[in-house]
């Protein structure tokens, strides 16, 4: 679809658009452990009774902002030592935003106990702790595609001692300090006020038959309040002990790797382990950074963009602190203002040949009817890491269609004022 | 704080080599 030029994208951009029908890419390395992943609203998920809402990019923006504040509230909260920041942020916010989980729009099946039932999570690089709707939710549960998971037909279920070390390090994490009885207590509580209750339980993991994992950590919710969305619950790949990382650590040795489909009628997918045999040549390598007020993230150390193959002026300082993260759950990526700026105006110079169009609002501000357009031209986006390191961004990373070809939009945000 | 948030991250591979602390990114992965 793309006829590229040294710096700039020549696109028919109706080929960006999903089908209608799914069509499954033959890619990946099908010998690892490896799980398709689908989008929530594509044809190829089958989250069926959620399609409906695949056009609403109001609810699906507004839900990716209440993520970038749940984020950076966590990360904040670190630096002002108030650790009910988030809560009392939490409670001015309207509660149809719904879940911040309800932006990260990547899906995987897994299978959870013995016999192993499968379960749709939402893949989240920003989360922990994996976790499931249990029965017999006691508090509640929001409707899910797949069966409730019920503890008491899993013969591996284990519920996790209230003395026990994995139970004190949790409580010690979450801030959570509750037991019933001898058993141990899990609690997240998300930016919108959305949360999750439950037991701290291990059970067998399945990701595939090769690859299934005894004794598996995770929260076997009974109460989940806020949430909207048809999956089960939330796979963690973060950082933190109790993440599907640590605990695969014997096996893949901390390495995941995933493809995020192009458009949301074909499928990528979510890999654990190296890449068998020699190196892909292709693959470009960068520092994966530790941000200094929360390790819980995958940090990296952008220094700078290219536009239209030229370098905008933005000090590297800019990114570096607080500092950057690569998140699969934030929708838009979200850029100090000062870096937005330079790279909105570089943008907009580059399409001055086409009918710009008011946004949505503030957060989407660059956007242009480019429905007359058999084809169009816009400038490549290079990300220039602190190493040397320059990546390409694909043709489809660039641009958002918020209303079809009548609204197509600079995929960026500005960050809120950090004093803010 | 700066998110690299997934519309950029679409059709290309990532990947997380935590134990080697990089992070890489190969094109058209998908």
């Amino acid at each position: 679809f793309a006829l590229a030029e040294a710096d700039t994208h020549t696109v028919d951009l109706r080929s960006l658009f999903p089908a209608t029908t799914c069509s499954p890419s033959t890619k990946g390395n099908k010998r690892k452990a490896s799980l398709e992943v689908v989008h929530k609203h594509g044809p190829c998920s089958h989250l069926a009774q959620h399609k409906a809402t695949a056009t609403n990019h109001t609810q699906i923006l507004e839900q990716d902002q209440v993520r970038v504040n749940s984020i950076n509230s966590q990360i904040f909260k670190k630096l002002n030592g108030n650790e009910d920041l988030s809560q009392s942020k939490a409670t001015t916010l309207p509660a149809r935003w719904a879940t911040s989980q309800g932006a990260s729009n990547y899906v995987v099946t897994v299978g959870l106990g013995t016999p192993n039932k499968p379960l749709s999570l939402v893949f989240d690089t920003g989360s922990y702790l994996t976790w499931t709707q249990c029965q017999p939710c006691a508090g509640s549960c929001y409707p899910q595609k797949e069966p409730i998971f019920d503890p008491s037909a899993s013969t591996s279920y284990t519920n996790i001692s209230c003395n026990s070390t994995d139970c004190i390090q949790l409580r010690t994490t979450t801030k959570f300090n509750r037991c019933v009885a001898d058993t141990c207590l899990y609690a997240l509580e998300y930016g919108d006020s959305s949360y999750t209750i439950g037991l701290f339980a291990t059970d067998k993991l399945t990701l595939t038959p090769n690859d299934v994992f005894d004794g598996f950590f995770f929260g076997c919710g009974q109460k989940n309040e806020g949430f909207i969305n048809g999956t089960a619950g939330i796979l963690g790949l973060s950082r933190n002990k109790f993440s599907i990382i640590e605990q695969t650590i014997q096996k893949y040795n901390r390495f995941f790797s995933y493809c995020l489909p192009p458009t949301a009628s074909s499928t990528g997918y979510l890999s654990f382990g190296a890449p068998d045999g020699a190196s892909n040549a292709a693959v470009k390598y960068t520092r994966l950074t530790t941000l200094s007020l929360s390790s819980d993230f995958y940090g990296i150390d952008v220094a700078g963009i290219n536009v239209n193959g030229k370098k905008l002026s933005i000090p590297a300082s800019v990114f570096s602190s607080p500092g950057t993260i690569i998140d699969s759950g934030t929708v838009i990526s979200r850029l100090p203002s000062t870096a937005y700026t330079a790279l909105r105006d570089a943008f907009r110079a580059a399409m001055t040949s086409y009918p710009l169009v008011p946004g949505p609002d503030e957060f989407l501000d660059t956007c242009y009817d480019l429905s007359s357009y058999p084809t169009v031209t816009y400038p490549k986006i290079e990300f220039v890491f602190g190493d040397g390191v320059t990546l390409e961004l694909d043709a489809t990373g660039i641009v958002y269609f918020l209303n079809g070809l009548k609204q197509v939009c600079l995929a960026f945000a500005e960050n809120d004022d950090a004093n803010d | 704080i700066a998110i690299f948030g997934n519309t950029q991250q679409k059709n290309m591979e990532v990947l997380y080599d935590v134990a080697g602390g990089r992070v890489g990114f190969a094109p058209g992965g998908c």
